[in-house]
């Protein structure tokens, strides 16, 4: 069965969208099949891969709002990199919150992509910074958890809200949901923060342990990569990111 | 009259939070005084004042969502740095977008802070990372819009949507919000990335030269003050940081 796993952090800009982007990528080189799902109305993860919605494609706006469930493997894009795929999408979904506000179940919408679940090894969600509706909407779909944590106070201090919300989420929506980890980022082994932050973070004991042991470090060439519009693992092999990235998906992989 | 000015940008972690508090904190030294209004429900402005919010405390939550509007000074809190004041975000703040969907002239809540602007030389209001009924509401309420851009593709290709957002906040709900400027933050010269889109911010004809000259360095005392929980600007004064936002509070100020 496939892996869904679901990228989130309430907290803006501490690499959620980047590690979808670059652990998909990193998967597909040990030859998994790897299906990425936009669900930020900014629609990073599109843009990061270089993908041009065109007019009348569907997108994750339209597998969730229409009336009558469209078929979901539809809305699937290839990219260029072989093994790596993903739902796209677009600035529509910032009207989804309000469209579902009076409908029943709109929390379940997403899981309408449960069906493409058996042709992939792996589905990366990714969220936005918020814990809205569609967010809701991603913790209803998934089975595992990765939380990116910038090693900043204010990233570390977002993790309070987004476990009580995992713990009602379990209560109420998804009771088989997983923390698979919290991944430590923008790491940077020169700041006594980064340090404190990081300590912090391996230390707390609300995570069981289950922080990945190989931060990811602050690197230049991961916002460059995102510039040309390609996975820093094949945008720049020896770089920092691609290195941290390819640990991550071994770990994950139970390689290390 | 005072100067109310929305720090706004959806894209997370771009520099909201920091520029409200360090902003207005360097504005004091010239003897203003500063009002923030902490409109995210992750209270990262409240959080990064040292500021504890007490049980029934009035936050920016029971202004909004209270049936009969309340006082709003009754919820105005010192800081420990004179002329320095805040209106503080919990995390209830979470619950107003859904309990506001129903409510007529939903997005004029925060206008019933307008009372308080004659109190203050000037009005910060940091904004949380989404363009949801919050955001809408500090558009309503603000007559001037910064906006803080991280010099990385992401959060440059966001102000695409946030400028067709702020043409239509203009048409129906507020004429009157002009843009201060686009803040470049995160700014490390060393870097091509950094530097070619700090290039598009600056030649960008959209924003008619509203880009501040002095863009903020990325400096990890920004990120280490916040851990103290005081202002870059008194927490380091030679830092980076502090410099970068003086010179920012003088520009606003027309003295540069
Ligand atoms: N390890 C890193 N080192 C340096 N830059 C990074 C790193 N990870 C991400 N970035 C850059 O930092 C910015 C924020 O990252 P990203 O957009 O992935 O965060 P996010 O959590 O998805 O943000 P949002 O909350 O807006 O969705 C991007 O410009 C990205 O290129
Ligand atoms: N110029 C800078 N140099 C280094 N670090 C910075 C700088 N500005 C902000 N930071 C750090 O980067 C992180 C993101 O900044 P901040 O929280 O102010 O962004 P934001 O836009 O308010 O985020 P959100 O979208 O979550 O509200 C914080 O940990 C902050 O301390
Ligand atoms: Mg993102
Ligand atoms: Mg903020």
């Amino acid at each position: 069965d496939s892996r869904i796993i679901a990228v989130v952090n309430e907290k803006g800009g501490v690499g959620k969208t980047t590690t979808v982007v670059n652990l998909a990528a990193a998967l597909t080189q040990w030859d998994k099949k790897v299906l990425i799902v936009d669900v930020d109305p900014q629609f990073n993860a599109t843009r990061n891969l270089g993908i041009v919605v065109e007019e009348g494609q569907p997108t994750t706006y339209e597998l969730i709002t229409a009336k009558k469930p469209l078929n979901p493997a539809k809305a699937v894009c290839e990219t260029p990199w072989s093994g790596l795929f993903i739902i796209p999408a677009s600035s529509d979904l910032a009207g989804a919150e309000v469209e579902l506000v009076n409908e029943i179940a709109r929390e379940n919408r997403l899981k309408r992509l449960k069906p493409l679940a058996d042709d992939y090894d792996f589905i990366f969600v990714d969220a936005p910074p918020s814990l809205s509706l569609l967010t809701v909407n991603v913790f209803a779909f998934a089975n595992e958890v990765l939380i990116p944590c910038q090693t900043q106070p204010h990233a570390y201090a977002a993790l309070d809200d987004l476990l009580e919300t995992l713990d009602l989420v379990r209560e109420e929506i998804n009771p088989d949901l997983n923390l698979l980890g919290v991944l430590p980022t923008f790491y940077d082994p020169r700041t006594r923060v980064s340090r404190a932050v990081m300590e912090s973070i391996s230390q707390d004991q609300r995570f069981n342990g289950k922080v990945f042991p190989t931060p990811i470090r602050a690197n230049t060439t991961i916002a460059e990569s995102a510039m040309h519009q390609k996975p820093v693992v094949f945008f720049a092999r020896s770089s920092f990111g691609a290195m941290d990235y390819n640990s991550l998906a071994q770990h994950i992989l139970g390689q290390i």
